[in-house]
């Protein structure tokens, strides 16, 4: 059956215990492209032959496989999306300096997209406090 | 991580699109019936070595390949109410719904029963009133369970609760766990 | 934007042409 390995990345993120970042999938992910591929590939030629020979008949078949296709996308947009808030959270958890064992985790991308709001979160930090700036990471608890 | 908030699932009969636990839930299979061909689809089949799948086959279907399919006008699949929610097991649960384990049955009792709610079963009031009833007839003991089980182990109360049910006693436990820290001077 | 350059960078822009947006207001749940 299609999707099998794009909900396997989906099973594997809700076995990490709660915040955990696992490591990044990239051949998971690289699988569930190339499915992807050849479903499109296959409804294209489908799509052709039904438009110039006119059969209809394909229409369920190209449907099935475009089902595939959005299961596919959302699967793999969810994975990714699940994974950016484990990393957003490890700001706050962690600091601006992620532990090494943490980084190896995560791909050049999800580096990046941290480095990004790190300075995004910095960037508000400083607009508060009249200008003067406020760490709202620091101190999560209230006073007594 | 105290600061990780997943894409929370669905409450009703839609589904949040990068939830986990929704794309879980929808991978539930359903006994479906194919009511026309899927020309080149046969190798699906593992027990048939036809091209295509044939009208009449039974398949086991991921709910969102059923949903994806279903089409009011048109028959492509129809899809079977899974026992739980047959007539049988409704009287089961009206008879009392605490008796019944959840999570053997389910896991996702709840979610699934309202996606069923797609597919204009004639039973479909019948349905979503037991589902309601349920719930009702089942909060009052998880509520209870949640608050008065502090810093034990709670595997023996969660073991038949579907997986709403366990987010609840989850959201019970954390309110509860959240007060004790406070009283004993921890929350600042 | 950060958040879209991402997935168009990791994923959205590796897939079929008619499969590179994802509405991600569909993040927020109901």
């Amino acid at each position: 059956m299609f999707c099998e390995k794009a909900i396997e990345l989906i099973r594997e993120l809700k076995r990490a215990a709660d915040g955990q970042l696992p490591a990044f999938n990239e051949d998971g992910i690289r699988q569930v492209f190339e499915e992807m591929k050849a479903l499109y590939e296959q409804n294209q030629m489908d799509v052709n032959v039904a438009k110039s020979d006119g059969r209809s008949d394909l229409i369920p078949t190209i449907k099935f496989r475009h089902c595939c296709l959005l299961r596919n996308q959302r699967c793999i947009a969810a994975y990714l999306y699940d994974r950016l808030l484990r990393i957003r959270a490890l700001r706050w958890e962690y600091g601006s300096v992620l532990p090494t064992a943490i980084r190896f985790h995560m791909c050049a991308e999800e580096l990046e997209w941290f480095n990004q709001y790190k300075k995004s979160l910095a960037t508000y930090m400083r607009s508060l406090g009249g200008g003067g700036g406020l760490d709202i990471t620091q101190d999560m608890k209230p006073p007594k | 991580s105290q600061e990780y908030s997943p894409v929370a699932a669905a409450v009703g009969m839609d589904e949040n699109f990068l939830s986990l636990d929704d794309i879980l839930m929808s991978q539930e299979k359903l006994t479906s019936r194919v009511e026309t061909v899927f020309p080149r689809l046969g190798f699906l089949e593992k027990s048939s070595d036809e091209t295509d799948i044939a009208v009449g086959t039974k398949l086991e279907m991921p709910l969102w390949l059923v949903k994806g399919l279903h089409d009011g006008k048109r028959r492509i699949v129809s899809v079977e109410l899974p026992k739980i929610y047959r007539e049988g097991w409704r009287t089961v649960f009206s008879a009392d719904p605490n008796v019944v384990d959840l999570q053997k049955l389910g896991p996702y009792y709840y979610s699934l029963g309202l996606q069923m709610l797609h597919f204009d079963s004639p039973e479909n009031l019948e349905i979503a009133q037991t589902l309601v009833q349920t719930y009702v007839g089942r909060f009052r003991r998880i509520m209870d369970s949640s608050q008065n089980a502090y810093n034990e182990d709670v595997s023996a109360l969660v073991e038949k609760l579907d997986v709403l049910e366990r987010s609840l006693f989850g959201a019970g436990q954390a309110g509860l766990n959240g007060f004790q820290c406070w009283e004993k001077g921890h929350a600042s | 934007a950060n958040t879209e350059t991402f997935l168009k960078n990791v994923a959205l822009k590796s897939m079929p042409p008619n499969l590179q947006t994802v509405d991600l207001g569909k993040s927020v749940p109901k």
